[in-house]
């Protein structure tokens, strides 16, 4: 199975 | 107060009209060196980064930052009351209630005006970092458009293989499967047919296919994408505009569990 993440795992909060 | 006159009311439609299917409600950030907008669609793996710069209006006017909050269901309401030919003026004033947009046609006497109400929208901001990505392909708009569509009638994802050997667009399905393969090319007489491949490291990544072909709905806006690739980051899919003025796309690639 493939699974999307969040993009908060790849950038941060501004 | 905002002021930003856009030549053509065709750049607004055309923008708005390839994101308000990701994204529905979003924050129009105003300041001096233009209008800037970033959001991230309801289930948070494909974010919209738009940059119209102030080079982009004549005149361009805005003394302090103004967060203008827009439906977009009801901007591309007002925004087809435009020719695309028209002017576009948008005017709002420091701490606004509406945004005013007036639409003037060159050819005739007809003014139109509109005003949409704001909303309040709590948006959150992510901090996208400059990258060196390991895979940079340009190719034109349409023809990535085209891969994007025709594979998406197989599958539900692709994978872009990126090496030496030129750039694969590979899917599987129920049905059977497909693949594109793309060489670097330079036609000297049609330059946006170009495909041009820069690439650091070998690149493999799998997308959904339906995000794509939403980000495809921006083609009209260039001839040319660009995506960007580096192993297991989300890709950024770029529609460049006229004075550095874009429209992004960032996508989560596919990972197994």
């Amino acid at each position: 199975v493939l699974l999307q993440k969040n993009l908060k795992n790849y950038y941060i909060k501004a | 107060m905002l002021e930003a006159r856009l030549e053509q009311a065709n750049l607004l439609k055309k923008v708005v009209d390839a994101i308000k299917d990701l994204v529905q409600d979003c924050n129009f950030d105003c300041n001096d060196s233009g209008i800037a907008l970033q959001a991230m669609d309801n289930s948070h793996v494909a974010l919209v980064s738009m940059m119209l710069k102030s080079e982009s209006f004549s005149p361009f006017r805005c003394d302090r930052n103004i967060a203008l909050g827009i439906n977009l269901g009801s901007l591309t309401k007002v925004l087809r009351c435009a020719q695309n030919e028209d002017i576009l003026t948008l005017k709002a004033e420091d701490a606004p209630d509406v945004v005013n947009l007036v639409f003037e046609s060159a050819e005739t006497d007809r003014i139109s005006e509109y005003d949409i109400k704001l909303m309040d929208i709590d948006q959150e901001h992510l901090g996208i970092p400059e990258t060196e990505y390991a895979a940079t392909i340009t190719m034109p708009s349409a023809e990535f458009q085209r891969i994007c569509r025709d594979l998406s009638a197989l599958s539900e994802s692709v994978s872009i293989e990126c090496s030496k050997e030129g750039v694969k667009f590979n899917c599987q399905g129920d049905i059977g499967s497909g693949s594109i393969h793309l060489r670097s090319h330079t036609n000297v007489d049609k330059p946006e047919l170009n495909v041009e491949i820069d690439l650091t490291e070998p690149v493999s990544l799998t997308f959904s296919l339906k995000y794509l072909v939403n980000f495809c709905k921006a083609s009209g806006l260039s001839n040319q994408v660009k995506l960007c690739l580096s192993n297991e980051v989300p890709l950024l899919v770029e529609y460049a505009l006229s004075n550095n003025s874009y429209l992004r796309f960032y996508l989560a690639p596919k990972i197994g569990d």
